[in-house]
């Protein structure tokens, strides 16, 4: 079972450890900012794709991260936009050259993103120019999850405030974005109302970590501060748990299908009509 | 007694909430984000200060504060350094055509800047290429302090690394902050112990809240998280007392020599040689 994700969002938004959270192991490498000369330097985004062997509720899943470090790093981010919608139109065009062939590859693999995970960073306000122009201009190509990223930095109040504003940003600006669709006719009770509540908690609320610390007996992977414990799996901390469950099993087929069935088809369309 | 200081940094680093808390009352009003359409669109920094009076010590300060709301929020930040460079050379112009006047203004204020705090997005890894570039071309013309902003974002051991990568930054692109310079032969060995303390924190980590709570009977303020409460005036959670004690008490007076007999002359200098 393979399953492909992208990682946007600001340098120091904690994609990285996201990850590795989600992995449960250290995937990524942590950057090495120690050297002054080639931290700051502006740099074209590096996409490379890095694939991890993980079990899922028994399931051996093949998942494929593509971590883009650094959109909306620069003094002048328009670069970035095209760097990243280039990289999920070419694994398209690569499909689409594929299925023009006579003769097969057997070997091709399948690039194609089926999620985006786009970190917001929790100013506390409402999107940015920039988040409003990135999930616009790429909502139409990939299926797009907002995040709140470090959302340890919000209070609850705070945090259900930028949730609500985020949201009506989203609908004002007819951004497209992953709303877990519900077939009405298909859907048990039970799927409808698990979408619901899921839709409801957009943008998921993240904190990530990789540092355990045992607590009443429990080992817990959390952040510590002097003044308590952030827990990463707790649902009344943030939504990592939810989130990580949604993508890695119960929406992680229609994610697949949607990029298959209507993204990739939409962008083929286009081309081909070109 | 006059001061003015001026705070930049990107839209929601809390430095509304920063300066509502060095005054103890809420001088900035919240920004309304609630309006969708006006939230996002590339704005022009308003740079119009604001002044409140306060008591410091027993002793009434009138403090002027010039907000920068939105320093680096575009997608193209270019043009935000010339609207602040541009606004405190004015200043300096100002008093530069009163100077060379026969008839002397006797009305005349004096709004040259003494202190600029830079709130540096808390990533946890290095300075970014937009923090080098404006302390770099802003730091000749004016007293620059760095400040973590939001500094609860980060644990205790990554703050200290961040902390360090700042530093190691500012000295490697050679940018000119204020760094409590001591007089080997004035000043004495409290005045010494003390500068050489208040440069050891630097950049100086920030919490601001407006919101008390009671804790032990005392009134606290505060950040209230499910995990615990961070404390804006507890030494062991940030710098904020300290900077406090720095920018209005002990170190107001060498910041408003610096400006008027260095910064303004240089800049005077420069200017009357073209
Ligand atoms: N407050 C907070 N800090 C985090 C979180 N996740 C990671 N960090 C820290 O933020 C810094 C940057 O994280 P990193 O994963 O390298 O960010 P990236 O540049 O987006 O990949 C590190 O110091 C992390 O320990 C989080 O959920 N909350
Ligand atoms: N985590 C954290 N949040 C803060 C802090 N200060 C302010 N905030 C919150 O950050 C958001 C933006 O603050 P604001 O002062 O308006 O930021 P500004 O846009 O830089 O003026 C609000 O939700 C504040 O309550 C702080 O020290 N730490």
């Amino acid at each position: 079972l393979h399953f492909t994700l992208m990682v946007v969002g600001a340098s120091g938004m904690g994609k990285s450890t996201f990850i590795n959270t989600l992995c449960e192991s250290s995937v990524f490498p942590k950057t090495d900012y120690s050297d002054p000369q080639k931290a700051a330097m502006p740099k074209t985004l590096s996409l490379t794709p890095l694939t991890v062997e993980i079990e899922e509720e028994g399931q051996k899943l093949a998942l494929t991260i593509v971590d883009t470090p650094g959109f909306g790093d620069n003094i002048n981010n328009e670069s970035g936009f095209y760097d990243i919608l280039g990289y999920i139109e070419q694994q398209y065009d690569d499909i689409l050259a594929e299925e023009s062939r006579i003769k097969r590859n057997p070997k091709l693999s399948d690039n194609r993103i089926h999620a985006l995970l786009y970190f917001i960073t929790p100013t506390g306000h409402a999107l940015r120019e920039i988040d409003i122009e990135f999930m616009k201009r790429l909502g139409a190509r990939v299926n797009i999850i907002p995040i709140v990223a470090k959302s340890d930095t919000l209070s609850p109040k705070e945090l259900a405030e930028f949730k609500q504003r985020v949201m009506e940003d989203i609908a004002f600006y007819k951004i497209p974005i992953y709303n877990f669709p519900i077939d009405e006719e298909d859907d048990d009770e039970e799927t409808v109302e698990e979408n619901n509540e899921l839709r409801s908690l957009l943008p998921f609320a993240v904190i990530g970590s990789e540092e355990e610390v045992v607590i009443n007996g429990r080992r817990v992977r959390c952040r510590q501060y002097p003044w308590g414990v952030a827990e990463v799996d707790n649902v009344q901390h943030c939504d990592f748990s939810k989130l990580r469950y949604m993508l890695l099993s119960s929406h992680l087929q229609d994610l697949k299908d949607i990029t298959h069935d209507i993204l990739y088809e939409q962008y083929r369309t286009e081309k081909l009509s070109k």
